[in-house]
């Protein structure tokens, strides 16, 4: 596959939703994103990863901005049953994506998109990488700004916007 | 596009590692992603999420398994410079990942990946999601039980073992 950056999307709809600290046993994965499905909620960019604690984990994803209040009131339900600590939103996100092909198997992708956002002060607040896709959560206010930097960096003919 | 489920994946080459606790303020993510690439270390699944300390942040990844070592060296160096509290690693991983397209749009897919994970007493060590890819980071042994059940759940043709 020839390695390739194609393009640049925002996404300034959604916003971001965490429960942390439940159990880390199986099961209990299903059981959240099953009670999302129940209320229909539409979930992306799920994200597990290192807990400090064994026998602990924090799930995050993402949900559209009209369907935040709902999803809060369905973990924070939940979060009693699961004895999970705390429910964490974030309501003021933009995805900012870089999207491409075979994005992860050159260490100077990653380090160029961070890299632009980092030099011009623009924090990431979550960050989320397959091949085809590397999306930086950054303040809604600063998507734009954001988008243009990334477009210029890597030399790209358009920003679209989707909800990629 | 039509919603729909086209495969299992399996890899299991990868290694998780994280650096804890680093500043969540610009130019952090670059500096990481700066000294890997200096490394030539490939770097994939990258992940940042809600972290409970406001100012604080992780930032999780996989590299292959023969880039572990070097890739905790270079962290480790990073981790006194930016006064980051540890690194983190764990070398049994397998990604089994469910392959489509439109992942995102159906709140049943996710529910139903974990929902087999979690009934068979698989835990889910990480998750990564975009409309592509769900990956399930599971315990190395446990890869090609979880990548069966899910071609099973999912009523899939083939498992394919790929770096996907
Ligand atoms: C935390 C959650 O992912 C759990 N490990 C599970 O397998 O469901
Ligand atoms: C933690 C790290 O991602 C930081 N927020 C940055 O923007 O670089």
């Amino acid at each position: 596959i020839f390695r390739t950056v194609s393009g640049v999307a925002i996404d300034k709809d959604q916003a971001c939703v965490a429960i942390m600290d439940v159990p880390d046993q199986p099961g209990i994965a299903a059981r959240i994103t099953q009670a999302l499905c129940e209320e229909n909620i539409v979930i992306d960019m799920i994200m597990q990863s290192f807990h400090p604690t064994i026998g602990l984990n924090n799930i995050t994803f993402t949900v559209n901005d009209s369907d935040l209040d709902q999803t809060i009131n369905s973990l924070s339900a939940l979060k009693d049953e699961l004895r999970a600590r705390e429910v964490l939103a974030d309501p003021d996100i933009a995805k900012v994506s870089l999207i491409g092909a075979g994005l992860v198997g050159q260490p100077t992708i990653p380090a160029k998109l961070f890299g632009v956002l980092g030099a011009n002060g623009i924090n990431i607040k979550m960050i989320s990488s397959s091949e085809m896709k590397i999306t930086c959560v950054v303040a809604r206010q600063q998507a734009d700004r954001a988008a243009a930097l990334i477009h210029q960096a890597f030399e790209l003919d358009a920003v679209c916007d989707t909800r990629a």
